[in-house]
């Protein structure tokens, strides 16, 4: 049965869609069908997977309020296995009219609900917020990941992320765990970056994932070209972060 | 008279904070009556401006909603001539409070009018949306600095930020102009980010400040100490990048 994951984090600029993005790549280049839902207005992961906002004709908007079916949004992409459910900026839209709809915060529980068996990962990437969106996220998810740059304000904002998440487990989603917290574009070189490692693996004992993805300049010039690194450049520091991610997310050695 | 300046961009950790807060400590520095007020309900310009998130008792969110004045809010800082007004994570609640409430978008517009000419300069450190609390941001003020990092993602949201600009001028704040679009966490040696500045410097021709702010881990170390990087370490390359576009922007060189 599928295992769907929420790629979350309020703070901005943290690498939620360059995880979401080659996650998916990696798990999909494993030949487990994977599906990327874009829940944030800015689209990235959108992009990221090869297609333009503009040319986004549904999206998950539609598919939230159900003015479309999961068949007449979802796209391919360049790697078999891998379909994208699109976002777009109309989605922002969406935060004040989902405020007067009932049951706002299971939308997407319910709408993945028919379609989630199709596949075997299902990662939702979400905006740099706590807002609606996420929380449909947090919802609708087995599992969260939480991206994390090694940095103070980052840092900072990870107790109140654990907080929203507790929240959530004990009032909508009992089933929701944390997958676990990634270490991203970490530069082993920057002692800042040691310490906030050390002390995040000190508070959630367990719960950081083994691989840490490095900072590598590949892993920022790949969206230009639409595609996820796995595309883009195979012998990459930043693509074998990934692989080596997907490979100890399915082997179960994933964080508690 | 004073100069009301949001520092906005809906793309996540692209250096609002980094520029709200150092920005700010260089308009003091230089005897300007500054303020910061931070609408992000990270709370991040808070802390980093000495204040951690867990001794806030008032905060704009009080402010915002008339619940208390000004002078009940605003804190001290390190520096004589900068004040702050805090925000907590309870601010999150205001976008779903401030739906109901007539007039959302000009609250802050509304409680800042009394008190914005004890200032030169009141700097507004947004969150990474376009919701509710950046819309009273933008509605607030006389214009918007827009921190860009060189990467692809936030080029891609560049043009909607600046479509919500335009909205908001023509509905909302028909003084709102852009005070500039200033290059954050450069890296000369990083051939995208040359080609992303050289792309923005043709969009935006005449409106990207000259003062470009590079990479300089300072920068990052500074807010665990609660101290903006001029009484962190004054001689770094990022603190020089700060004073250079305070002065820029007092001699009003600043772009168009
Ligand atoms: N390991 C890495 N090394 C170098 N650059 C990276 C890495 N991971 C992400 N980036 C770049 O850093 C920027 C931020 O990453 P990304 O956009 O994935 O973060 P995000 O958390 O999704 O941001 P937002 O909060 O805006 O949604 C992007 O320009 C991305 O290309
Ligand atoms: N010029 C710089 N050099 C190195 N690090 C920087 C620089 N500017 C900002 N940083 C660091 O990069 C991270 C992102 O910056 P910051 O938090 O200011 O961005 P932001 O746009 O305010 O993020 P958010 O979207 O979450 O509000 C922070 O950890 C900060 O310390
Ligand atoms: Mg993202
Ligand atoms: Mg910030």
């Amino acid at each position: 049965s599928s295992r769907v994951i929420a790629i979350a984090n309020q703070k901005g600029g943290v690498g939620k869609t360059t995880t979401a993005v080659n996650l998916a790549a990696s798990l999909a280049a494993a030949e487990r069908r994977t599906l990327v839902i874009d829940v944030d207005p800015q689209a990235n992961a959108t992009s990221g997977l090869g297609h333009p906002v503009r040319d986004v004709a549904r999206s998950v908007y539609d598919w939230l309020l159900e003015r479309a079916a999961f068949d007449e949004v979802a796209l391919g992409t360049e790697l078999q296995t891998l379909r994208l459910v699109p976002s777009t900026p109309a989605l922002a839209g969406a935060e004040i009219e989902l405020v007067e709809v009932g049951a706002r915060e299971s939308r997407l529980r319910t709408v993945l609900a028919s379609v989630r068996d199709r596949f075997d990962y299902v990662l939702v990437d979400c905006p740099p917020s706590l807002g609606l969106l996420t929380l449909n996220a947090l919802v609708a998810a087995d599992s969260v990941m939480v991206p994390l740059q090694c940095e103070y304000y980052a840092l900072e904002g990870l107790s109140h992320l654990v907080e929203t998440i507790e929240r959530v487990r004990d009032r909508l989603n009992p089933a929701l765990r944390v997958e676990g917290v990634l270490l991203t574009m970490f530069d082993g070189r920057n002692s800042l970056a040691r310490e906030v490692a050390d002390e995040v693996r000190g508070h959630f004992a367990g719960r950081v994932f083994e691989t840490v993805i490095p900072r590598n300049v590949r892993l920022s010039e790949a969206p230009s070209h639409g595609r996820p690194i796995l595309l883009y450049d195979v012998q990459s520091k930043g693509c074998k972060g990934y692989l080596e991610l997907a490979k100890e997310l399915m082997t179960g050695n994933g964080a508690a």
